[in-house]
């Protein structure tokens, strides 16, 4: 999957791939103190096991849990499950549902995308990516974006969540790469200097079948030097 | 030579008369029915005979039409107000001709019965047109026919369309008389996409019950059930501004129920109908869920409880409950009145002082097999007393088992406070009827649902809040749209879950839905104009049997405009049939009986008395169905 990380005091934009297993989950945000966590499980291309397909990844579930709530949401492609314990109730995305109580709610659009709100500082949008069923190779997928984190401790942690804070980064040196159309950089972040390609990834919040052009500063091997850690410390055994 | 010996060899010719043809033709779009049943006969004696014509068809259906056709002509029904046709009806009456009625049969049935005489060597055919929009129950539609044909049937036929446009998901028939021979070769059931087709021909050799018998084996049920894909939750049709919305939806989690039930033990409960109340109660602790909570209340001369309060269904408080219920004994009178209100307190202390979810929802069910004969037992009284005790705050449900009792006031305060009464028959399988009531309520997947539209945008609209919504049902709100030719418009259904509060959003796309409606014409036309004016008329009949005055005055008015508009028989017009008969003009009458045709009514009785109860036996019964020996009565 792609990552795509806006950073406002910069106005400029970075982004990196996890290249994992399919079937590998990821923990994208953690925050001890909202007991918000989201993880997301990688699904490739159709039939593509380790060795097949075109390497390519995406996120084909999604788990969001609230502690505190004693609430969970999985969303896969297909079908989304809320609620705890036993009393989960399932929607699917042909569904126009509404799903609202104290501290959540939870919007289902039928087809494009599902909004989950938690009070008012903390909004994610997932967006259904569908393919043609037939596609030979691709499957449907889904897209997380982070619409309003500003409730959110400064603990949360995750492959996203570490980048809710402030952060600074200087990019210099620009020169021609590989691809003409691609120039390199030098990248100073959080005390790591890195390669970085000018490069660009798609926004899909308001238009998920084109997409917005969003241009940004590409971060080589698994965002190695970007992230804390190495992509790797992100692994967990699974969703929830 | 050959042909005379045909001719006396002719199967099914009984007594003169040979049914040559009986077709039962179902047309069934989005959950409405339109079934036509038409029996076609020959008098083959040498001097007339009078034949009969009898169907059982549900209750819920409502009669549209009847003709008689006789040597080519045709004798067609008329829909008209009962006082009119009942008074038209008393003339003939009083000329000494008969009539045709319709009677209570049965728990599901009403059966219409017609006679008339035919001349020898000619040729009657008898037609009935009756429309029913199918209910959900435990997740599929269910479509009754009673076959009993008395005679073997040269063309015999069933015949099922089906058409739903969200698509069928399961088609199944049975029939309660198959044979491995019926089920190999006469019975076919197909369905693919939007379209099912049931068809039930057996042939004149499949119908013996027995290889050299004459009498026919096709006596019992014919049930067709199906089910319905549901992609979205809802689903929205329009026709000629007129639109239906079907909303049943799956996955959600059940909402945890605070139940009260309050059992009648008097003397009249003693034996078959205690033991079966105790079979079912064990039946239903069974199924209790922990997170629901309990009690139960007897009531005879006085009232007792198991707990002081509710309780929660824990497995040690429901093994407790058992040893209860397994200890229940009959005594003593019977005391509706202190009996309710005790259960009523109940459920509205355990909400006041938290002893219950906050998310949960109540339920009162009150079991009782006779009238009020100690405490309080004037009827309006108990009545007002419950009503205003339960304030609309939760469901009552009556359950009246056997027949000794005053039903009218079961229905009406259960009516009132938001619940329905339900008569469970003295049978032996009086306790599977008593669980199947409770498994029809015990899973509530939303609460307080309310179905909106956009505001001037829509005329006309059925009932479109309910208490609950249940898993397996289905909630049907039809209406008018005030531009028919408005191009799209949205739909909320607005309900409380077991842990959330949910909005579900239709989007109804007319031009979409045109190009889905196109290929249905061959089914029936103006289908969901008539689904709204049935459903319109049943839900104001259930109004008017709750209000008073002037407000059931308009109620009566507006369901009579509708019957008559849209040629329903329904409890307030009556179809009257002119016939020929012994060379005299002779009219015949179909009412629909209601759920109190338990005994001879007043005007029945005058009836019988000047000689209209005739016994119709004497006829040769046609038909899909035939006469039997039930009590002539008329529930009008």
């Amino acid at each position: 999957p792609h990552f795509i990380i806006h950073v406002p005091g910069k106005n400029d934009t970075i982004c990196f791939n996890i290249d994992e297993k399919p079937g590998t989950v990821l923990r994208l945000i953690q925050d001890p103190v909202t007991g918000i966590t989201v993880t997301g499980q990688i699904i490739g291309d159709k039939g593509s096991g380790p060795s097949s397909g075109t390497g390519k990844t995406y996120f084909g579930k999604l788990g969001i849990t609230n502690a505190w709530m004693d609430f969970r949401i999985e969303v896969t492609t297909e079908k989304i499950i809320l609620g705890n314990g036993e009393a989960l109730s399932t929607f699917r995305w042909l569904d126009t549902v509404t799903v609202t109580q104290t501290g959540l709610s939870v919007t289902i659009n039928r087809k494009k995308n599902m909004v989950v709100s938690f009070g008012d500082g903390v909004k994610f949008v997932i967006v259904l990516h569908q393919v043609w069923k037939k596609h030979p190779v691709h499957q449907d997928f889904l897209g997380f974006y982070v619409v309003d984190s500003h409730r959110m401790s400064a603990q949360t942690h995750g492959l996203l969540g570490q980048f809710f804070r402030p952060f600074d980064f200087e990019v210099f040196d620009i020169r021609p790469g590989s691809d003409p159309t691609k120039p390199d950089a030098t990248m100073v972040v959080k005390s790591h200097q890195l390669t970085v390609t000018r490069g660009s990834q798609k926004d899909y919040r308001k238009d998920t079948s084109v997409g917005t052009k969003v241009l940004c500063w590409f971060v080589h091997n698994n965002g190695e030097g970007l992230i804390d850690g190495v992509h790797t410390d992100y692994i967990v055994p699974s969703l929830f | 030579l050959r042909l005379l010996g045909k001719r006396s060899l002719r199967e099914g010719v009984v007594d003169g008369i040979e049914v040559y043809s009986t077709k039962i033709s179902c047309k069934v779009t989005s959950r409405f029915a339109h079934n036509v049943v038409t029996t076609r006969a020959v008098n083959r004696a040498d001097k007339a005979k009078e034949v009969s014509f009898d169907v059982e068809l549900p209750k819920t259906a409502f009669i549209t039409n009847f003709t008689l056709t006789i040597d080519g002509v045709t004798y067609p029904g008329n829909i008209k107000e009962k006082e009119v046709a009942q008074k038209q009806y008393e003339k003939a009456v009083s000329q000494g001709k008969t009539a045709g009625l319709v009677k209570a049969s049965g728990r599901k049935l009403e059966k219409f019965t017609v006679s008339v005489n035919v001349a020898a060597g000619s040729k009657v055919t008898f037609e009935l047109t009756y429309e029913e929009l199918l209910k959900r129950h435990k997740g599929k539609y269910e479509m009754y026919i009673k076959v009993q044909p008395k005679q073997l049937v040269r063309h015999f036929e069933i015949d099922a369309h089906i058409f739903e446009p969200q698509g069928i998901s399961m088609l199944d028939a049975e029939a309660s008389f198959i044979t491995n021979d019926l089920l190999g070769s006469a019975l076919t059931k197909s369905f693919s996409g939007k379209k099912g087709h049931v068809s039930f021909k057996p042939s004149l050799d499949q119908q013996r019950s027995c290889p050299t018998c004459t009498d026919s084996l096709l006596n019992g049920d014919f049930t067709i059930v199906y089910d319905v894909n549901r992609e979205s939750p809802g689903n929205v049709q329009v026709v000629n501004g007129y639109f239906v919305h079907f909303f049943a939806p799956q996955g959600l989690p059940v909402v945890p129920k605070n139940i009260v039930f309050v059992i009648d033990i008097s003397g009249s409960m003693a034996g078959r109908k205690i033991h079966q109340t105790r079979d079912a109660l064990l039946k239903i602790l069974d199924d209790m869920k922990e997170d629901d909570y309990l009690n139960f209340i007897l009531f005879s001369t006085h009232v007792t409880t198991w707990k002081d309060s509710l309780v929660q269904a824990t497995p040690a408080n429901l093994e407790e409950a058992r040893m209860f219920v397994k200890n229940i004994r009959d005594e003593g009178m019977t005391n509706i009145n202190d009996g309710l209100l005790r259960g009523v307190h109940m459920l509205k202390d355990a909400r006041e002082r938290h002893l219950v979810p906050e998310r949960s929802t109540s339920i009162l069910i009150m079991l009782t097999d006779g009238d009020a004969n100690t405490g309080e037992s004037r009827p309006q009284k108990i009545q007002e007393n419950v009503r205003n005790a339960i304030g609309g705050k939760f469901p009552l449900y009556n359950l009246g088992f056997g027949n000794n009792l005053n039903y009218n006031f079961l229905e009406t305060m259960a009516l009132e406070n938001n619940g329905l009464a339900r008569r469970i028959y003295e049978d032996s399988d009086a306790n599977l009827q008593l669980q199947g009531f409770y498994e029809e309520v015990a899973n509530p997947l939303l609460t307080n649902v309310e179905v909106e539209y956009p505001e001037n945008a829509i005329l006309d609209l059925t009932k479109n809040n309910y208490p609950h919504f249940y898993d397996g049902s289905e909630i049907v709100v039809a209406g008018r749209l005030v531009d028919s030719d408005m191009n799209n418009f949205k739909a909320d259904v607005k309900g409380h879950g077991a842990l959330n509060d949910l909005t579900f959003t239709e989007e109804v796309d007319m031009k979409e839905m045109d190009a889905a409606l196109k290929e249905q014409g061959y089914i029936f036309g103006n289908y969901i104009e008539r689904l709204w004016a049935y459903l319109t008329i049943e839900q104001l009949l259930e109004r008017r049997k709750n209000a008073f005055g002037e407000e059931k005055e308009n109620l009566t008015a507006q369901a009579l405009e509708l019957s008559l508009k849209y040629h329903f028989v329904t409890p307030l017009t009556s179809m009257v049939v002119t016939k020929p008969e012994d060379n005299e003009d002779q009219t015949s009458i179909a009412d629909k009986p209601g759920e109190e045709a338990t005994s001879v009514t007043p005007s029945m009785a005058y009836l019988r008395r000047i000689g209209l109860g005739r016994p119709v036996a004497q006829g040769k019964a046609l038909g899909a169905s035939s006469f039997s020996d039930v009590p002539l009565v008329d529930g009008d």
